[in-house]
């Protein structure tokens, strides 16, 4: 519990689906631990 | 969705609250010990979600559980303010939801189950194609990591178990632990009972990372007194353990600070938190040193008491030992030592009546954490008088690392001086995460 963690934003696609069809978008999430 | 306990019945709820004017909640990173607290920074306003769409009716009947993306508008606590996508600034249907609850999720969580999103009626024929829309508003934004749950379940997971053995401080003879056994496990508070407690007993509650709770063992490898059944004490001479005994490697070590050649030792004065009235500060005495750096205190404005039952083990790195003169500096009441007036006691007076010397001031914890409390801040606290009780309170004065944490509704005397760093202070929702009950603040029932 003592590390020290960075963590970065990242990019990631997105898939999304509506009623009228499907499509993808490019998203920031918080990513994975360094 | 999570099924709500019985003993959930009557939990106060925040909501009202939480859109007065002013109202400031402690955030949640300031508590480490709390639930995904190392990551709440990634967690901001204008942050995309999906959450279940509840302004719908005739759509719903083909999509019974439908959703729709929603901005994070304000943050309290583990409590957060969502606007439906498409509303703009009519604020009609905005809602709160808890942040860590199974009822919001990353965007694409619905499209990797194969749920279509649906516009909420209120806005259905705002546009003819979402799509458009949606790629607009979602393009460039944040959103929840697609593993947030994983994370949440994760960091809600006890070190303990029921059924585990520790040594616990004696809450009828503060002076000394008892062998006590876990029975529940909530939020991380463990409820444990002592292993001679009569069937009416409540037993005890604390969290697990707190001062009060220690590994078989620690006591005879401490010197500290020690209350045990005959075969425990067999064991522990022997250093037989067993599957069901707590060991060191779940417990939170405290950090040393001292300086090699300096410590504490017996007769030396202090002020320390009174461990049985924590809004008070007293005039106290080191009474025995032990092993490991921990020491017994003796508050001075105790009744006589020639058994030593009163005597109270802190640690010397505790937050809650000050030197002499630490009230004063910082315009606090001291309680003096018994037979002194407040308004007349001066410590050099004392010193020498007493000839007894001040603990010197580098034997004391200097570290003041970037705790970022401010006073005024709402959150959760556990009533330490009466842990088993969660209640709704207020920072009124913040000294250094030192918290002053008010119950909302009750008088000053049931205040507790707690530390910044306190396991039992939690942020506001953080009761209903975990679902433990809730005390709301007290209400006097006036009658004219």
């Amino acid at each position: 519990a003592s590390e020290t963690k960075t963590r970065k934003w990242e990019q990631k696609q997105v898939q999304i689906k509506t009623l009228e069809g499907e499509f993808s978008v490019t998203m920031w999430a918080s990513g994975t631990d360094d | 969705r999570r099924k709500r306990t019985a003993e959930m019945e009557g939990s106060y709820d925040w909501t009202p609250q939480l859109i007065e004017h002013g109202f400031c909640a402690a955030p949640v990173s300031c508590f480490k010990h709390a639930p995904i607290s190392e990551i709440w920074d990634d967690i901001t306003v204008g942050m995309k979600v999906e959450v279940e769409n509840t302004d719908c009716d005739e759509v719903c009947e083909a999509f019974p559980d439908s959703f729709w993306v929603a901005t994070v508008l304000r943050i309290s606590g583990y409590r957060a303010l969502l606007r439906y996508e498409g509303f703009g600034h009519n604020a009609e249907k905005d809602f709160w939801v808890s942040l860590c609850s199974n009822d919001i999720h990353p965007v694409g969580w619905c499209a990797t189950i194969g749920k279509p999103l649906i516009p909420p009626n209120t806005i259905a024929n705002k546009y003819k194609d979402w799509k458009d829309f949606l790629k607009r508003r979602l393009t460039g934004a944040r959103t929840l990591p697609t593993d947030f749950y994983n994370k949440v379940n994760d960091s809600m997971k006890s070190r303990f178990r029921c059924g585990l053995q520790l040594e616990v401080v004696d809450k009828n003879r503060i002076s000394q632990v008892k062998v006590a056994t876990i029975q529940k496990i909530l939020g991380k508070r463990l409820h444990v009972r002592y292993y001679d407690s009569p069937p009416d007993d409540n037993g005890f509650w604390c969290h697990e990372d707190s001062p009060l709770i220690h590994p078989v063992g620690w006591s005879r490898k401490i010197g500290q007194t020690l209350d045990a059944y005959p075969d425990y004490l067999e064991r522990m001479s022997k250093k037989q353990y067993s599957e069901d005994d707590a060991t060191e490697d779940i417990f939170i070590v405290p950090k040393n600070h001292t300086i090699p050649g300096f410590k504490f030792q017996e007769g030396m004065k202090l002020e320390a938190i009174d461990p049985l009235n924590l809004s008070a500060i007293c005039a106290a005495t080191v009474m025995r040193v032990l092993r490991k750096e921990f020491i017994m205190i003796r508050i001075d404005s105790y009744d006589e008491d020639a058994s030593g039952a009163d005597w109270f083990c802190y640690h010397s790195c505790s937050p809650c030992i000050f030197p002499i003169g630490f009230c004063a500096q910082h315009g606090l009441p001291l309680t003096p030592p018994k037979g002194y007036d407040p308004t007349t006691f001066t410590w050099d007076s004392y010193l020498t009546e007493t000839n007894t010397i001040p603990a010197p001031i580098h034997l004391f914890n200097p570290e003041v954490p970037q705790h970022g409390f401010i006073e005024g801040m709402r959150l959760e606290a556990a009533d330490l008088m009466d842990p088993r009780l969660v209640c709704v309170a207020t920072i009124t004065r913040v000294i250094g690392r030192l918290l002053r944490v008010h119950f909302d509704g009750w008088e000053d005397e049931y205040d507790q001086w707690l530390d910044c760093q306190s396991p039992d202070i939690y942020p506001v929702g953080w009761c209903d995460l975990v679902d433990h009950k809730l005390e709301g603040p007290r209400v006097i029932n006036k009658t004219t």
